[in-house]
């Protein structure tokens, strides 16, 4: 789970 | 994921392979700055502490091991190996880190979305991100006639970057309400850093000649 922006990208 | 987001990863990816397949094939890291290798993976290190309690799918954990683990090993050869290390010239990579790392670290403690240790960490590898490249390019203008490899690396790190800015103009466009300021505002800056790289790279290229910068 992405749980704050931003954070699905590397 | 969209093509954008894809094609970047890929060509930060392969700017990667280029860089150790150069020092590798010609047992040399000469053009190769230290200093934004050693700034590259505080990024890694800082930016990937959620590898121990998120996960988001496969491809980013593979991905995130693999930055890390090779901005190591390039950290490796250049200062342990027994030829590359030799061909490091440490008098012209004299960088001072600090005078980007203190900076981001304030900032990162001013501006950022949560005052916790992993988002403050995380924010400062987006801001050290941004400027972390400037080492290496600082090499480079010192660097008369810089090797096709070292060229074609930096040149792939900011491609990768290019394509992020398309990466997020797109999912700006297909997801509601998609929106991360310090990721864009500080990834703006960091493509912009590459734009004079950029010129000369592609005028050497048209020209067909090697690559070297005005200092």
């Amino acid at each position: 789970m992405v749980d704050f922006e931003g954070k699905d990208e590397l | 994921m969209n093509i954008f987001r894809f094609a970047g990863d890929m060509t930060h990816l392969l700017s990667i392979i280029v860089l150790l397949l150069k020092i590798n094939a010609t047992k040399s890291c000469a053009g190769v700055s230290l200093k934004t290798q050693e700034l590259y993976l505080l990024v890694f290190v800082t930016r990937y502490l959620d590898l121990l309690y998120s996960y988001i799918s496969l491809y980013n954990t593979f991905m995130k091991l693999f930055f890390i683990c090779s901005s190591g090993c390039v950290i490796w050869y250049i200062r342990e190996h027994k030829t590359v290390s030799q061909t490091y010239d440490s008098a012209q990579d004299t960088f001072r880190v600090l005078f980007l790392a203190c900076p981001c670290m304030i900032l990162a403690l001013t501006v950022n979305h949560d005052f916790t240790v992993t988002e403050v960490l995380w924010t400062f590898s987006i801001y050290l991100e941004a400027v972390a490249i400037l080492p290496q390019l600082v090499l480079l203008q010192r660097t008369k006639n810089v090797d096709t490899l070292t060229g074609n690396y930096v040149f792939l790190l900011g491609g990768y970057r290019a394509l992020y800015l398309l990466n997020w103009i797109y999912r700006i466009l297909t997801e509601p309400g998609y929106r991360q300021w310090i990721v864009w505002i500080s990834g703006t800056i960091q493509t912009a850093i590459y734009c004079d790289f950029f010129y000369y790279y592609i005028k050497s290229w048209r020209n067909n000649e090697r690559l070297s910068l005005p200092s």
